[in-house]
């Protein structure tokens, strides 16, 4: 099997490929995804050994096939269902959020609780009232679950949705939700590496 | 000083902490902390032990002098000024998210391209041109800028920004943008997350 630590790096790898691959690129060398991975070029190339992808001395690595193996590996190649709770400004933005699509992650279905909102349309999406959440991610096979409502909502928005049986739910709130043990949670929240980064310059720089 | 293992966690304790605060509660025990945050009770008992915070037995800590104390250690005990750049769905959400409010970062201005937009507000703020940003950013003493644009405009956003002086870009766009080595980039891209769970799940449960 493929080490932990591979699998870490494999999506920073495939972002950078898939961007380089829409630059018009077809080869790319361990020096280059290195650079733009701040990943060590030795390290790649040990990565890309493990499933068997060698690049050719002076030219690199072919960009397509890199493209294909990794998505396989990750389960990228094939769609994943997004159901997204909150259709406000931050669902709106989400629901069209082409780093989503470009993955194979396709926001299908949109819930509300606001009765102006539900039968309106986002993109080619109807907002559905979130009492057909349930029916909807079993007929659909919806994988993951999105909660972009305002922080007193979030418990309920993930209690509802854990109810499906939906066992990713990735999570918008600054708001700290519990999920039964078969969840897997994750938080967007960038504040704590903000607070982060603010204390290691405030030590170096007095920012 | 306080180690770097410690300087990571303290910002998961606090936006505990503010959550158990904004709930009610005036204290809490490292048994309860390590539920919300997953992290080791003994651990916790230790971390704080750094910057002299001591629970007592059977009460536990106090939650309004632990989050005083923490905030002073991060910095997150004064304004932090932020410059927005994209006003569209995902800026109108970030402009108005407590989530960064509650630690002190405030969106101070906000910039966008587009002529009909300009002008007009996105709650307090008026929204001005890219070409202000420069002096906005000296004039207000801005530490932290924010991309929301499209992806085609991300690294220009990023160039804009670094050109002002600013030491931290937190990226919210798909694309990897290049940055001076002075500045810090943080990219809150869920996908490199989402892509690695599903490994995970495809593993155990062939999801
Ligand atoms: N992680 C980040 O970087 C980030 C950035 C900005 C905003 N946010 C957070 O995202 C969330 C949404 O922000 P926004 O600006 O889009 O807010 P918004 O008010 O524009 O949208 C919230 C939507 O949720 C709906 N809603 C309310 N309660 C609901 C419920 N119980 N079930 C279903 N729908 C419900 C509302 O009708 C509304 O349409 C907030 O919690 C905010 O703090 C996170
Ligand atoms: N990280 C995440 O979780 C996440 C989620 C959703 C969307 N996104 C990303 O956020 C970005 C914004 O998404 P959105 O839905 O708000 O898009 P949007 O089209 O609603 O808003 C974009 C705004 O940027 C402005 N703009 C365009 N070019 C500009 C430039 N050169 N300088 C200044 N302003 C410019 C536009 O006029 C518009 O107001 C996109 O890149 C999207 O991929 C990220």
């Amino acid at each position: 099997r493929i080490p932990e630590g591979v699998i870490e790096r494999l999506p920073l790898y495939l972002g950078v490929l898939i961007q380089l691959r829409s630059g018009g690129e077809s080869t790319a060398s361990s020096a280059r995804l290195g650079e733009l991975t701040d990943i060590n070029p030795a390290q790649i190339r040990r990565d890309l050994t493990h499933f068997g992808s060698f690049g050719k001395r002076g030219v690199g690595y072919d960009i397509a096939t890199l493209v294909e193996r990794i998505q396989r590996i990750l389960g990228a190649d094939h769609v994943h269902r997004l159901a997204l709770v909150g259709a406000g400004h931050l669902g709106s933005a989400i629901a069209d959020y082409n780093g989503l699509r470009q993955h194979g992650f396709l926001v299908t279905a949109v819930f509300d609780n606001d009765p102006a909102k539900q039968g309106t349309h986002i993109g080619d999406l109807v907002i559905q009232d979130v009492s057909e959440l349930e029916d909807t991610v079993t007929a659909q096979g919806i994988e993951i679950g999105v909660i972009a409502v305002p922080p007193h909502a979030a418990q309920d928005a993930a209690d509802r949705l854990s109810a499906t049986g939906i066992r990713i739910i990735l999570n918008y709130t600054p708001v700290i939700v519990r999920v039964p043990p078969q969840v897997t949670l994750h938080n967007t929240d960038p504040v704590h590496e903000l607070l982060h980064t603010l204390y290691y310059l405030s030590k170096t720089e007095g920012v």
